[in-house]
């Protein structure tokens, strides 16, 4: 699975994410990735998400528009409402996997509860950051 | 002019230093760094953060490595059937799309979704009718097969087991001996 998600010079975000879903799924299985607030979701009010992982525990937790929730009913910051839902209401329910994200303001935010994520930000401030692992 | 920023990912699961030759991690951070500077570039020129998750996709979507576009995984049935989905945090417009085949770049097919049709959700075979409607860029089965795909899917196509990305028979163990530069 792969995924973006982007603030622009304007203050406006989006987010997309694509994937070739699990090997030897069959019933026509899909994951979270197309399903918009699972594992997709872009609000300007709040945050864009694109995630990664074990798709169905991230339909079942709604977990790009939980963390978009969290922010805009509990104020929460785009870091810690991404770290409530991947480090705790995920870890609950066995959803290993991970999700970035951003806010209208250029914020960013990489997280994952698996031993690693494949992932890469950039930021006009000048932050830079390319990973693999923990 | 506000700060801007761009952040993709990857697939995420146990992929383990000690498991990923240094080859194929060079392998990884270029392709990642590739997407990166596709989708920044659009935002040092003002596009929109739309047209920017686009661009970094559709470079993710190209590589073999990644499990998107070509170099997806194979199904029970032994083919490819990709999604992809896209959002516009400014108009709250999303456009998504599942099961479809052939298809090089899905993300183009769910922005088309998005910004030219009546729906937010097309599958399957409609899903992929609409591509051939829209212009949507197609390729042969062959585009998309991969020999580690492939290895990682005959040690489970007979079984009832299947598996995410990058865990266990993973892409990792697979291509210890390939060579990227």
């Amino acid at each position: 699975t792969v995924g973006a998600v982007a603030c622009d010079s304007s203050g406006n975000i989006a987010a997309a994410t694509s994937t070739g879903g699990m090997t030897n799924k069959k019933y026509g299985r899909i994951g979270d990735s197309p399903l918009i607030g699972a594992g997709t979701y872009a609000n300007n009010n709040t945050c864009a998400i694109s995630c990664t992982g074990h798709g169905e525990p991230f339909i079942c937790a709604v977990a790009a528009h939980d963390v978009s929730c969290l922010m805009e009913y509990k104020g929460l910051s785009l870091q810690d409402a991404m770290n409530e839902v991947v480090n705790v209401k995920l870890i609950k329910i066995d959803g290993e996997g991970g999700m970035i994200g951003v806010d209208a303001r250029g914020n960013a935010a990489m997280l994952f509860n698996s031993a690693g994520m494949y992932r890469a930000m950039r930021k006009s401030t000048g932050e830079h950051e390319v990973s693999i692992y923990k | 002019m506000q700060p801007f920023s761009l952040v993709i990912h990857g697939g995420a699961g146990t992929i383990l230093k000690e498991d990923m030759t240094p080859d194929l991690e060079i392998a990884y951070m270029n392709a990642l760094e590739d997407a990166l500077k596709a989708g920044y570039a659009v935002l040092e020129q003002e596009g929109s953060a739309t047209n920017a998750v686009k661009a970094a996709i559709v470079v993710l979507e190209d590589n073999l490595l990644f499990n998107a576009g070509r170099g997806s995984v194979f199904t029970k049935k032994g083919v490819q059937e990709m999604d992809a989905a896209i959002m516009n945090g400014q108009t709250l417009q999303a456009g998504a799309v599942a099961g479809v085949r052939n298809v090089r770049n899905p993300i183009e097919l769910a922005e088309e979704v998005m910004l030219n049709s009546n729906h937010v959700f097309l599958s399957g075979k409609g899903a992929n009718d609409f591509a051939i409607k829209q212009g949507i860029k197609l390729e042969p089965d062959e585009y998309f097969f991969s020999k580690f795909r492939y290895d990682q899917w005959k040690v489970m196509r007979d079984s009832d087991s299947y598996s995410l990305d990058h865990t266990h028979q993973g892409l990792e163990e697979l291509m210890k001996d390939k060579k990227f530069g």
